[in-house]
Protein backbone atom coordinates (compact mmCIF):
# COMPACT_ATOMS: atom_id res chain seq x y z
CA UNK A 1 0.00 0.00 0.00
CA UNK A 2 1.31 3.44 -1.02
CA UNK A 3 -0.26 7.04 -0.01
CA UNK A 4 -0.10 9.42 -2.98
CA UNK A 5 -0.18 13.11 -1.00
CA UNK A 6 -0.91 15.09 -4.30
CA UNK A 7 -1.07 18.97 -4.15
CA UNK A 8 -2.94 20.10 -7.28
CA UNK A 9 -5.03 23.72 -8.25
CA UNK A 10 -8.81 23.85 -7.57
CA UNK A 11 -9.87 23.94 -10.94
CA UNK A 12 -9.22 20.14 -11.74
CA UNK A 13 -9.83 18.54 -8.39
CA UNK A 14 -13.77 18.08 -9.32
CA UNK A 15 -12.57 16.28 -13.03
CA UNK A 16 -9.77 14.30 -11.29
CA UNK A 17 -11.51 13.07 -8.57
CA UNK A 18 -14.70 12.04 -11.29
CA UNK A 19 -12.14 10.01 -13.33
CA UNK A 20 -10.60 8.41 -10.12
CA UNK A 21 -14.01 7.70 -8.82
CA UNK A 22 -14.90 5.90 -12.16
CA UNK A 23 -11.97 3.70 -12.23
CA UNK A 24 -12.94 2.56 -8.45
CA UNK A 25 -9.93 4.60 -6.56
CA UNK A 26 -10.56 5.78 -3.31
CA UNK A 27 -9.86 9.25 -2.09
CA UNK A 28 -10.04 12.58 0.67
CA UNK A 29 -9.66 16.11 -0.53
CA UNK A 30 -8.41 18.27 2.38
CA UNK A 31 -8.40 22.56 1.50
CA UNK A 32 -4.99 23.93 1.51
CA UNK A 33 -3.10 27.16 0.55
CA UNK A 34 0.43 27.23 -1.36
CA UNK A 35 3.04 28.78 1.09
CA UNK A 36 4.07 31.21 -1.72
CA UNK A 37 0.94 33.01 -3.76
CA UNK A 38 -0.85 32.02 -0.18
CA UNK A 39 -3.67 30.68 -2.32
CA UNK A 40 -5.81 28.14 -1.76
CA UNK A 41 -5.30 24.73 -3.95
CA UNK A 42 -5.87 21.14 -3.10
CA UNK A 43 -4.34 18.67 -1.28
CA UNK A 44 -5.63 14.79 -1.99
CA UNK A 45 -4.73 11.84 -0.01
CA UNK A 46 -5.20 8.94 -2.33
CA UNK A 47 -3.87 5.80 -0.57
CA UNK A 48 -3.37 2.50 -3.22
CA UNK A 49 -1.68 -1.02 -3.95
CA UNK A 50 1.68 -0.87 -4.72
CA UNK A 51 1.22 -1.87 -8.27
CA UNK A 52 -1.59 0.64 -9.04
CA UNK A 53 0.32 3.80 -8.33
CA UNK A 54 1.59 4.39 -12.04
CA UNK A 55 -1.88 4.44 -12.97
CA UNK A 56 -3.22 6.78 -10.55
CA UNK A 57 -0.15 9.60 -11.31
CA UNK A 58 -0.64 8.92 -15.13
CA UNK A 59 -4.66 10.72 -14.25
CA UNK A 60 -2.95 13.06 -12.56
CA UNK A 61 -1.29 13.91 -15.68
CA UNK A 62 -3.56 13.72 -18.05
CA UNK A 63 -6.04 15.98 -15.81
CA UNK A 64 -4.02 18.37 -13.78
CA UNK A 65 -2.78 21.74 -16.34
CA UNK A 66 -0.44 23.71 -15.56
CA UNK A 67 -1.11 27.50 -15.35
CA UNK A 68 0.17 31.13 -15.34
CA UNK A 69 -0.99 33.55 -12.25
CA UNK A 70 -0.66 36.77 -12.30
CA UNK A 71 0.11 38.10 -9.27
CA UNK A 72 0.43 41.18 -6.88
CA UNK A 73 3.95 41.56 -6.58
CA UNK A 74 3.56 42.91 -3.09
CA UNK A 75 3.20 38.84 -1.86
CA UNK A 76 5.55 38.11 -4.24
CA UNK A 77 9.07 39.74 -5.15
CA UNK A 78 11.93 39.62 -2.59
CA UNK A 79 11.00 41.77 0.57
CA UNK A 80 13.98 43.55 0.71
CA UNK A 81 12.81 46.11 -1.78
CA UNK A 82 11.29 49.49 0.12
CA UNK A 83 10.24 51.08 -3.16
CA UNK A 84 6.12 49.95 -4.38
CA UNK A 85 6.02 48.36 -7.66
CA UNK A 86 2.57 48.30 -9.59
CA UNK A 87 3.21 45.72 -12.17
CA UNK A 88 1.81 42.32 -12.00
CA UNK A 89 4.63 39.58 -11.71
CA UNK A 90 3.35 36.22 -13.68
CA UNK A 91 4.40 33.25 -11.95
CA UNK A 92 3.31 29.97 -13.61
CA UNK A 93 1.83 26.82 -11.05
CA UNK A 94 2.52 23.63 -12.04
CA UNK A 95 -0.67 21.21 -12.48
CA UNK A 96 0.63 18.70 -9.18
CA UNK A 97 3.42 18.63 -7.23
CA UNK A 98 2.98 14.70 -6.07
CA UNK A 99 4.26 12.55 -3.17
CA UNK A 100 4.32 8.88 -2.61
CA UNK A 101 4.96 7.32 0.78
CA UNK A 102 5.61 3.73 1.47
CA UNK A 103 2.41 2.72 4.30
CA UNK A 104 3.42 0.30 7.15
CA UNK A 105 -0.11 -1.14 7.59
CA UNK A 106 -3.34 -0.06 6.21
CA UNK A 107 -6.81 -1.00 7.91
CA UNK A 108 -10.45 -0.22 7.07
CA UNK A 109 -13.14 -0.82 9.98
CA UNK B 1 7.48 6.65 16.22
CA UNK B 2 4.35 6.10 13.63
CA UNK B 3 2.29 8.32 12.21
CA UNK B 4 -1.17 7.20 12.12
CA UNK B 5 -3.71 9.11 9.46
CA UNK B 6 -7.12 7.84 9.93
CA UNK B 7 -10.32 8.94 7.97
CA UNK B 8 -13.33 9.11 10.38
CA UNK B 9 -16.91 10.40 10.14
CA UNK B 10 -17.65 13.48 11.45
CA UNK B 11 -19.87 12.02 13.82
CA UNK B 12 -17.55 10.13 16.03
CA UNK B 13 -14.34 12.73 15.74
CA UNK B 14 -15.49 13.99 19.58
CA UNK B 15 -15.69 11.23 21.19
CA UNK B 16 -12.49 9.49 19.47
CA UNK B 17 -10.34 12.28 20.71
CA UNK B 18 -12.10 12.54 24.67
CA UNK B 19 -10.45 8.83 24.23
CA UNK B 20 -7.05 9.38 22.66
CA UNK B 21 -6.70 12.64 25.23
CA UNK B 22 -7.78 11.00 28.19
CA UNK B 23 -4.83 7.79 27.83
CA UNK B 24 -2.75 10.83 26.99
CA UNK B 25 -2.03 10.83 23.31
CA UNK B 26 -2.15 13.84 21.06
CA UNK B 27 -3.79 14.58 17.91
CA UNK B 28 -4.33 17.01 14.97
CA UNK B 29 -7.87 17.08 13.48
CA UNK B 30 -7.87 17.87 9.74
CA UNK B 31 -11.21 19.02 7.86
CA UNK B 32 -11.90 16.84 4.80
CA UNK B 33 -14.48 15.50 1.73
CA UNK B 34 -14.88 12.24 0.97
CA UNK B 35 -13.83 11.86 -2.52
CA UNK B 36 -16.76 9.52 -3.70
CA UNK B 37 -19.59 11.27 -1.64
CA UNK B 38 -18.31 14.63 -1.97
CA UNK B 39 -19.68 14.61 2.03
CA UNK B 40 -17.50 16.25 5.22
CA UNK B 41 -15.39 14.27 7.04
CA UNK B 42 -12.33 14.31 9.36
CA UNK B 43 -8.80 13.07 8.69
CA UNK B 44 -6.63 12.94 11.91
CA UNK B 45 -3.15 12.96 12.70
CA UNK B 46 -1.74 10.95 15.74
CA UNK B 47 2.22 10.47 16.10
CA UNK B 48 2.71 7.06 18.39
CA UNK B 49 5.41 5.53 19.93
CA UNK B 50 5.67 2.11 17.79
CA UNK B 51 4.60 0.18 20.87
CA UNK B 52 1.01 2.11 20.90
CA UNK B 53 0.21 1.38 17.09
CA UNK B 54 -1.88 -1.58 18.14
CA UNK B 55 -3.45 0.40 21.06
CA UNK B 56 -4.70 3.40 19.23
CA UNK B 57 -6.11 1.87 16.46
CA UNK B 58 -8.18 -0.50 19.13
CA UNK B 59 -9.52 2.52 20.47
CA UNK B 60 -10.55 3.89 17.05
CA UNK B 61 -12.49 0.50 16.20
CA UNK B 62 -14.15 0.74 19.16
CA UNK B 63 -14.98 4.54 18.97
CA UNK B 64 -16.15 4.57 15.31
CA UNK B 65 -19.38 3.15 13.84
CA UNK B 66 -20.18 1.77 10.29
CA UNK B 67 -22.89 3.87 8.78
CA UNK B 68 -25.33 3.84 5.52
CA UNK B 69 -26.05 6.90 3.91
CA UNK B 70 -28.23 7.63 1.40
CA UNK B 71 -26.78 9.25 -1.74
CA UNK B 72 -29.14 11.15 -4.32
CA UNK B 73 -27.62 9.28 -7.09
CA UNK B 74 -26.61 11.99 -9.72
CA UNK B 75 -23.52 12.04 -7.35
CA UNK B 76 -22.73 8.24 -7.34
CA UNK B 77 -23.70 5.91 -10.30
CA UNK B 78 -22.59 5.55 -13.59
CA UNK B 79 -21.66 8.68 -15.38
CA UNK B 80 -22.77 6.34 -18.86
CA UNK B 81 -26.36 6.60 -17.76
CA UNK B 82 -28.49 9.49 -19.75
CA UNK B 83 -31.92 9.34 -17.75
CA UNK B 84 -32.07 10.63 -14.19
CA UNK B 85 -33.33 7.88 -11.35
CA UNK B 86 -34.87 9.61 -8.69
CA UNK B 87 -34.73 7.03 -6.17
CA UNK B 88 -32.03 7.32 -3.97
CA UNK B 89 -28.76 5.02 -3.65
CA UNK B 90 -27.70 3.54 -0.44
CA UNK B 91 -23.75 3.62 0.36
CA UNK B 92 -22.32 1.80 3.23
CA UNK B 93 -19.39 3.98 4.91
CA UNK B 94 -17.26 2.68 6.99
CA UNK B 95 -15.86 3.41 10.14
CA UNK B 96 -12.63 4.36 9.53
CA UNK B 97 -9.81 3.94 6.88
CA UNK B 98 -6.58 4.33 8.92
CA UNK B 99 -3.02 4.28 6.80
CA UNK B 100 0.02 3.82 9.80
CA UNK B 101 3.45 5.45 8.24
CA UNK B 102 6.73 4.88 9.41
CA UNK B 103 8.26 8.26 10.87
CA UNK B 104 12.04 8.74 10.00
CA UNK B 105 12.29 11.20 12.57
CA UNK B 106 10.41 13.25 15.78
CA UNK B 107 10.50 16.62 17.16
CA UNK B 108 8.76 19.16 19.80
CA UNK B 109 10.35 22.43 19.70
CA UNK C 1 13.06 13.52 -0.52
CA UNK C 2 11.44 13.70 2.44
CA UNK C 3 8.29 15.05 3.27
CA UNK C 4 8.11 17.32 6.86
CA UNK C 5 4.80 17.23 8.69
CA UNK C 6 5.06 20.48 11.09
CA UNK C 7 2.05 21.28 13.72
CA UNK C 8 2.70 24.83 14.81
CA UNK C 9 1.00 27.93 16.00
CA UNK C 10 -1.10 30.08 13.89
CA UNK C 11 0.92 33.26 15.16
CA UNK C 12 4.07 32.11 13.70
CA UNK C 13 2.44 30.45 10.20
CA UNK C 14 3.24 33.84 8.24
CA UNK C 15 6.65 34.69 9.27
CA UNK C 16 7.34 30.95 9.18
CA UNK C 17 6.22 30.77 5.44
CA UNK C 18 8.13 33.89 4.51
CA UNK C 19 11.39 32.71 5.84
CA UNK C 20 11.36 29.20 3.97
CA UNK C 21 10.34 31.08 0.46
CA UNK C 22 12.98 33.72 0.42
CA UNK C 23 15.43 30.37 1.32
CA UNK C 24 13.70 29.22 -1.85
CA UNK C 25 11.91 26.29 -0.32
CA UNK C 26 8.27 25.15 -1.33
CA UNK C 27 5.35 24.44 1.24
CA UNK C 28 1.49 23.84 1.69
CA UNK C 29 -0.88 25.18 4.45
CA UNK C 30 -3.75 22.51 5.85
CA UNK C 31 -5.57 24.46 8.62
CA UNK C 32 -6.04 22.28 11.68
CA UNK C 33 -7.20 21.94 14.95
CA UNK C 34 -5.69 20.49 18.28
CA UNK C 35 -6.73 17.06 19.60
CA UNK C 36 -6.41 18.57 23.24
CA UNK C 37 -7.14 22.32 23.29
CA UNK C 38 -9.68 22.08 20.26
CA UNK C 39 -8.21 25.18 18.99
CA UNK C 40 -7.29 26.29 15.65
CA UNK C 41 -3.46 25.55 14.57
CA UNK C 42 -1.58 24.93 11.20
CA UNK C 43 -0.35 22.09 9.67
CA UNK C 44 2.72 22.59 7.17
CA UNK C 45 3.59 20.06 4.61
CA UNK C 46 7.41 20.88 3.48
CA UNK C 47 8.95 18.60 0.61
CA UNK C 48 12.93 19.05 0.77
CA UNK C 49 15.49 17.14 -0.54
CA UNK C 50 17.46 14.41 2.47
CA UNK C 51 20.19 16.95 2.91
CA UNK C 52 17.86 20.29 3.70
CA UNK C 53 15.91 18.46 6.32
CA UNK C 54 18.46 20.01 9.32
CA UNK C 55 18.41 23.62 7.99
CA UNK C 56 14.34 23.35 7.28
CA UNK C 57 14.17 22.52 10.82
CA UNK C 58 16.37 24.94 12.02
CA UNK C 59 14.05 27.65 10.98
CA UNK C 60 11.23 25.83 12.47
CA UNK C 61 13.06 26.19 15.40
CA UNK C 62 14.14 30.10 15.33
CA UNK C 63 10.76 30.89 14.05
CA UNK C 64 8.49 29.20 16.49
CA UNK C 65 7.67 30.44 19.80
CA UNK C 66 6.28 27.81 23.26
CA UNK C 67 3.17 29.90 24.60
CA UNK C 68 1.51 29.43 27.34
CA UNK C 69 -2.55 28.98 26.77
CA UNK C 70 -5.27 29.63 29.74
CA UNK C 71 -8.03 27.16 29.24
CA UNK C 72 -11.56 26.89 30.91
CA UNK C 73 -11.05 23.75 32.79
CA UNK C 74 -14.70 22.50 31.25
CA UNK C 75 -12.59 21.15 27.52
CA UNK C 76 -9.50 19.90 29.77
CA UNK C 77 -9.58 17.93 33.29
CA UNK C 78 -10.58 14.95 33.90
CA UNK C 79 -14.15 13.72 32.71
CA UNK C 80 -15.05 12.39 35.91
CA UNK C 81 -15.26 14.68 37.89
CA UNK C 82 -18.96 16.23 38.14
CA UNK C 83 -18.11 19.47 40.31
CA UNK C 84 -17.60 22.94 38.01
CA UNK C 85 -14.57 24.71 38.51
CA UNK C 86 -14.41 28.01 37.57
CA UNK C 87 -10.25 28.83 37.69
CA UNK C 88 -8.85 28.61 34.56
CA UNK C 89 -6.15 26.34 33.95
CA UNK C 90 -2.84 27.02 32.18
CA UNK C 91 -1.25 24.66 29.16
CA UNK C 92 1.48 25.23 27.60
CA UNK C 93 1.28 24.52 24.10
CA UNK C 94 5.18 24.20 22.48
CA UNK C 95 6.29 25.82 19.08
CA UNK C 96 6.47 23.25 16.85
CA UNK C 97 5.52 19.48 16.69
CA UNK C 98 7.57 17.96 13.40
CA UNK C 99 7.22 14.71 11.88
CA UNK C 100 9.74 13.67 9.22
CA UNK C 101 9.22 10.68 6.32
CA UNK C 102 10.94 9.10 3.78
CA UNK C 103 9.39 9.87 0.41
CA UNK C 104 9.37 7.11 -1.81
CA UNK C 105 8.87 9.22 -4.97
CA UNK C 106 8.47 12.73 -6.26
CA UNK C 107 6.92 14.61 -9.09
CA UNK C 108 6.17 17.48 -10.52
CA UNK C 109 3.63 17.92 -13.59
N1 LIG D 1 10.23 29.80 -2.58
C1 LIG D 1 9.77 30.06 -3.84
N2 LIG D 1 10.41 30.98 -4.60
C2 LIG D 1 9.99 31.27 -5.87
N3 LIG D 1 8.93 30.68 -6.50
C3 LIG D 1 8.25 29.77 -5.77
C4 LIG D 1 8.62 29.40 -4.43
N4 LIG D 1 7.77 28.47 -3.98
C5 LIG D 1 6.89 28.26 -5.00
N5 LIG D 1 7.17 29.03 -6.07
C6 LIG D 1 6.42 29.11 -7.34
O1 LIG D 1 5.08 29.53 -7.06
C7 LIG D 1 4.15 28.53 -7.48
C8 LIG D 1 3.05 28.42 -6.47
O2 LIG D 1 3.57 28.00 -5.21
P1 LIG D 1 2.62 27.84 -3.95
O3 LIG D 1 3.51 27.65 -2.77
O4 LIG D 1 1.63 28.95 -3.86
O5 LIG D 1 1.81 26.46 -4.22
C9 LIG D 1 2.55 25.24 -4.27
C10 LIG D 1 2.54 24.43 -3.00
O6 LIG D 1 1.24 24.48 -2.38
C11 LIG D 1 2.74 22.99 -3.51
N6 LIG D 1 4.17 22.59 -3.46
C12 LIG D 1 5.06 22.65 -4.47
N7 LIG D 1 6.26 22.14 -4.08
C13 LIG D 1 6.10 21.75 -2.80
C14 LIG D 1 6.97 21.15 -1.81
N8 LIG D 1 8.25 20.83 -2.09
N9 LIG D 1 6.47 20.89 -0.58
C15 LIG D 1 5.19 21.17 -0.27
N10 LIG D 1 4.32 21.76 -1.14
C16 LIG D 1 4.77 22.04 -2.39
O7 LIG D 1 2.32 22.97 -4.87
C17 LIG D 1 1.88 24.27 -5.27
C18 LIG D 1 2.32 24.51 -6.70
O8 LIG D 1 3.71 24.48 -6.81
P2 LIG D 1 4.50 24.75 -8.17
O9 LIG D 1 5.92 24.41 -7.89
O10 LIG D 1 3.81 24.08 -9.28
O11 LIG D 1 4.37 26.32 -8.45
C19 LIG D 1 5.00 27.23 -7.55
C20 LIG D 1 6.34 27.73 -8.03
O12 LIG D 1 6.33 27.93 -9.41
N1 LIG E 1 -7.80 4.33 -0.28
C1 LIG E 1 -8.23 5.49 0.23
N2 LIG E 1 -7.47 6.60 0.09
C2 LIG E 1 -7.87 7.78 0.61
N3 LIG E 1 -9.04 7.96 1.28
C3 LIG E 1 -9.84 6.87 1.44
C4 LIG E 1 -9.49 5.60 0.95
N4 LIG E 1 -10.48 4.71 1.26
C5 LIG E 1 -11.40 5.41 1.93
N5 LIG E 1 -11.04 6.71 2.06
C6 LIG E 1 -11.77 7.77 2.77
O1 LIG E 1 -12.61 7.19 3.74
C7 LIG E 1 -13.98 7.53 3.47
C8 LIG E 1 -14.85 6.33 3.76
O2 LIG E 1 -14.52 5.26 2.93
P1 LIG E 1 -15.29 3.86 2.94
O3 LIG E 1 -14.47 2.94 2.09
O4 LIG E 1 -15.55 3.45 4.34
O5 LIG E 1 -16.71 4.13 2.27
C9 LIG E 1 -16.75 4.49 0.91
C10 LIG E 1 -17.06 3.32 -0.02
O6 LIG E 1 -18.00 2.45 0.56
C11 LIG E 1 -17.75 4.03 -1.21
N6 LIG E 1 -16.78 4.33 -2.29
C12 LIG E 1 -15.65 5.07 -2.19
N7 LIG E 1 -15.01 5.16 -3.39
C13 LIG E 1 -15.78 4.47 -4.25
C14 LIG E 1 -15.65 4.20 -5.69
N8 LIG E 1 -14.62 4.65 -6.45
N9 LIG E 1 -16.62 3.44 -6.25
C15 LIG E 1 -17.66 2.97 -5.51
N10 LIG E 1 -17.83 3.18 -4.16
C16 LIG E 1 -16.90 3.93 -3.55
O7 LIG E 1 -18.27 5.27 -0.72
C17 LIG E 1 -17.96 5.41 0.68
C18 LIG E 1 -17.60 6.86 0.94
O8 LIG E 1 -16.44 7.23 0.22
P2 LIG E 1 -15.87 8.69 0.30
O9 LIG E 1 -14.82 8.79 -0.77
O10 LIG E 1 -16.94 9.70 0.27
O11 LIG E 1 -15.13 8.78 1.75
C19 LIG E 1 -14.00 7.93 2.00
C20 LIG E 1 -12.65 8.60 1.83
O12 LIG E 1 -12.69 9.94 2.34
N1 LIG F 1 1.92 13.10 18.75
C1 LIG F 1 1.18 14.01 18.11
N2 LIG F 1 0.43 13.64 17.05
C2 LIG F 1 -0.31 14.54 16.37
N3 LIG F 1 -0.39 15.86 16.69
C3 LIG F 1 0.34 16.28 17.76
C4 LIG F 1 1.17 15.40 18.51
N4 LIG F 1 1.76 16.10 19.51
C5 LIG F 1 1.35 17.38 19.37
N5 LIG F 1 0.50 17.48 18.33
C6 LIG F 1 -0.13 18.73 17.82
O1 LIG F 1 0.65 19.83 18.25
C7 LIG F 1 -0.13 20.71 19.07
C8 LIG F 1 0.75 21.25 20.17
O2 LIG F 1 1.21 20.21 20.99
P1 LIG F 1 2.12 20.44 22.27
O3 LIG F 1 2.57 19.08 22.72
O4 LIG F 1 3.16 21.45 22.01
O5 LIG F 1 1.16 21.05 23.39
C9 LIG F 1 0.08 20.26 23.90
C10 LIG F 1 0.38 19.59 25.21
O6 LIG F 1 1.14 20.43 26.03
C11 LIG F 1 -1.01 19.45 25.85
N6 LIG F 1 -1.59 18.12 25.57
C12 LIG F 1 -1.83 17.55 24.37
N7 LIG F 1 -2.40 16.32 24.50
C13 LIG F 1 -2.54 16.13 25.82
C14 LIG F 1 -3.10 15.04 26.61
N8 LIG F 1 -3.61 13.90 26.04
N9 LIG F 1 -3.07 15.17 27.95
C15 LIG F 1 -2.57 16.30 28.53
N10 LIG F 1 -2.02 17.36 27.84
C16 LIG F 1 -2.03 17.27 26.50
O7 LIG F 1 -1.84 20.45 25.23
C17 LIG F 1 -1.10 21.17 24.25
C18 LIG F 1 -1.99 21.45 23.05
O8 LIG F 1 -2.38 20.22 22.45
P2 LIG F 1 -3.34 20.20 21.19
O9 LIG F 1 -3.74 18.78 20.98
O10 LIG F 1 -4.44 21.19 21.34
O11 LIG F 1 -2.39 20.67 19.96
C19 LIG F 1 -1.27 19.84 19.59
C20 LIG F 1 -1.54 18.93 18.41
O12 LIG F 1 -2.33 19.61 17.42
Amino acid sequence: MMLIIAVVQDQDVSRLLTFLMDKGYSATKLASTGGFLRQGNTTLLIGVNDDKVSEVISIIKEVCRTRKRLVSPLAAVDRTLNTYIPTPVEVEVGGATVFTIKVDSFEKM
